[in-house]
């Protein structure tokens, strides 16, 4: 079942901590994603 | 979630629990009596000597054990903290060894003997590893005290390493009351309420809330202690806009609350342990299993 | 309960036996982790082994059936699984067809998918982790090196996966690496099925970097934003990625639907290759053939 179980929308975040990290280079590089941390954590949280 | 180890093996009911701690309790007691029987039957002592065997060999109660187990709990999060180690990895090590001792009588080990090697063995369960020398070189012990009980540790957490904390359900929150409060909510004063939360929950991860609860819902229980007003708010708003939905599996706002309510009194309501009070209760364990020194 | 009836295997951290569980009598394999060698205690790869196990039930997902202590050692029951896609691709012997590959690439993606949903890495995926049980059911095993996908500040080692299955962020030592390394894994080993050799066969880890841009092209930062800011980029040959046209020639018996979904695996730029959803929901399992029944493939 890939269906998610809520609704992640990245435009409603603002978290400066994550917005920090997506700007850095070593990140961008290593190809961070913004979207795989918010739905971690919502995840949990929702777990 | 239920998949997980931590809610098949180590979530329970507060009967269950109590229940638990009554027999791991009981199995050494009745190990000590049997002790004490023999040393008396094998010295030939006096009879205020065995008075004072009488006085002060009795084995401890539960909630004596209890008390000892919180406190050196305590101290497991403070060395932890001392060595630097990142929040999760001291809930980790907190949560080992409260669990060892779920599983064992202070009776049979004693706390002292295990505070390392359940922060030793939470760093390499959290990929965050460090050799046992530069470890005993950092700590108190040397490297074989650490070791020691290393197997009888993991025996005792039936093979659960990996662990989920409250840390992480507070960041989804985070993101979720911007979403559902959308516009409504100062980001600074949310960003504080969230640094505050993030400390709480390592004092609540001390309780017994862990096998209560699941870890959403002590974010929220703290969530609670911490802004009443916003997470009430918060949980309405999420709730109402659901219930238009009839699904089966709408989680029922009245319960989702309750349980909150209850894991709040529960966190509320811990009390810490006097250095005092366990002084006493480690010397009534020591002479306990030690008459003759007595 | 557990018999050690025949040692098939032995490696740095582990004795592995065949064996029955009595009370079933089913076959088992019993993983019995050497502990007496270690200095600091049980090793790691154990420790991952059992943590990550623990957690993933699955049917693509080797089954942990129980653990033990024994003797002073930690044993593994795990289910019985008799072979696995390295000696599938090695024996020339055994002839697989199409419907044989996509049915191993779905369920090698199926296992990975619940890995990641769960927020494990499994971080070394290669032909031979990929065992196959006695009615043909691939089940990804050897969670030695996996972990939890880390808090976003977390510093990873980029030392992981078998160099040939190493994607390329990794090669350039990325820090901040997600579960697009465990696709680019299956990648290699979807172009390895359809060749029958290993696709990516580097010497050692700088051949390794030659080896893969030279079949897939070198990035550059147009296609793959700040790839030139790892330290190792300024000293690569450039190599043009290879047109379609030449990735048909060398794999003559893919469908444009097949070559389609191993580039979305083997795509340079951890951020656009494909994730696990994608590759499952790609149209390569809705074209013909459809995947063979894992009991019929012979």
């Amino acid at each position: 079942n890939t269906i998610p179980r809520f609704k992640l929308d990245e435009k409603l975040y603002s978290d400066p901590f994550i917005k920090d990290l997506e700007n850095r280079k070593e990140f961008v590089a290593s190809g961070f994603r913004t979207d795989y941390v918010y739905e971690r954590v919502l995840t949990e949280a929702f777990m | 979630y239920r998949h997980s180890s931590q809610y098949r093996f180590w979530s329970f009911s507060k009967e269950r629990l109590r229940e638990k701690r009554v027999n791991t309790n009981k199995i050494a007691a009745d190990t000590i009596y049997k002790n004490i029987l023999d040393f008396k039957n094998q010295q030939d002592l006096t009879q205020e000597q065995l008075d004072v065997l009488d006085a002060r060999t009795q084995p401890l109660s539960v909630d004596d054990e209890l008390k000892l187990i919180n406190f050196y709990a305590k101290k497991v999060q403070v060395i932890s903290q001392h060595l630097n180690l990142p929040t999760e990895i001291i809930a980790t090590s907190i949560s080992f060894f409260k669990k060892f001792f779920l599983e064992n009588s202070v009776m049979q080990y004693d706390p002292k003997s295990l505070v390392h090697t359940t922060i030793f063995l939470a760093c390499k369960a959290e990929n965050y590893f460090i050799s046992v020398d530069s470890f005993a070189k950092k700590a108190k012990p040397n490297r074989e005290a650490i070791l020691k009980y290393e197997f009888k540790l993991l025996e005792s957490l039936k093979f659960s390493l990996l662990i989920h904390h409250p840390y992480k359900p507070l960041h989804g929150f985070f993101l979720d009351i911007q979403n559902v409060l959308h516009g409504k909510v100062d980001l600074n004063y949310m960003g504080q309420t969230y640094d505050k939360c993030k400390k709480k929950i390592t004092e609540a991860i001390l309780t017994d809330v862990v096998y209560l609860f699941t870890p959403p819902q002590i974010t929220l229980a703290i969530l609670m202690i911490e802004d009443e007003a916003l997470i009430t708010k918060y949980l309405e708003l999420k709730f109402s806009v659901n219930s238009e939905k009839k699904n089966n599996d709408t989680i029922s706002f009245s319960t989702l609350l309750t349980i909150i309510n209850d894991c709040k009194s529960f966190i509320q309501e811990e009390k810490s342990v006097s250095t005092d009070d366990a002084r006493k209760i480690a010397a009534q364990n020591f002479f306990c299993q030690n008459p003759m020194d007595l | 309960e557990y018999t050690k009836e025949k040692k098939v295997g032995e490696g740095t951290y582990a004795v592995v036996y065949l064996g029955t569980k009595q009370s079933t009598g089913r076959q088992i394999a019993v993983k019995e982790i050497k502990t007496s060698e270690f200095k600091d205690g049980l090793d790691m790869s154990a420790i991952r082994e059992v943590k990550y196990l623990q957690e993933i039930q699955h049917d693509n997902v080797i089954e942990l059936v129980d653990i033990f202590m024994a003797y002073d050692n930690l044993n593994l029951v795990l289910e019985f699984l008799p072979s696995d896609l390295e000696v599938i691709i090695k024996d020339r012997s055994i002839l697989f067809t199409p419907a044989d590959i996509k049915s191993w690439m779905l369920m090698t993606l199926r296992g990975v998918h619940h890995c990641h949903r769960n927020f494990i890495l499994h971080r070394d995926l290669k032909p031979n982790n990929l065992l196959l049980s006695p009615d043909g059911v691939i089940k990804v095993a050897d969670f030695g090196l996996a972990r939890a996908v880390p808090s976003p500040h977390e510093m990873l080692t980029s030392n992981v996966v078998t160099r040939w299955y190493r994607a390329p962020e990794l090669l350039f030592g990325a820090k901040h690496y997600t579960s697009a390394i465990d696709i680019w894994s299956v990648g290699v080993i979807f172009a390895e099925l359809m060749l029958r050799i290993p696709y990516l066969p580097g010497q050692n880890d700088i051949d390794q970097m030659e080896v893969t841009f030279r079949a897939l092209g070198t990035p550059t930062d147009k296609e793959w934003p700040e790839v030139s800011s790892f330290g190792s980029y300024n000293k690569l040959q450039i190599y043009p990625p290879p047109s379609i046209d030449e990735l048909r020639k060398r794999f003559i018996a893919a469908s444009e639907n097949a070559l389609n979904f191993m580039c979305g695996m083997l795509t340079m730029n951890p951020k656009k290759r494909w994730n696990a959803i994608e590759c499952l929901e790609s149209e390569y399992f809705k074209e013909m053939p459809p995947p063979s029944d894992p009991s019929e493939i012979k």
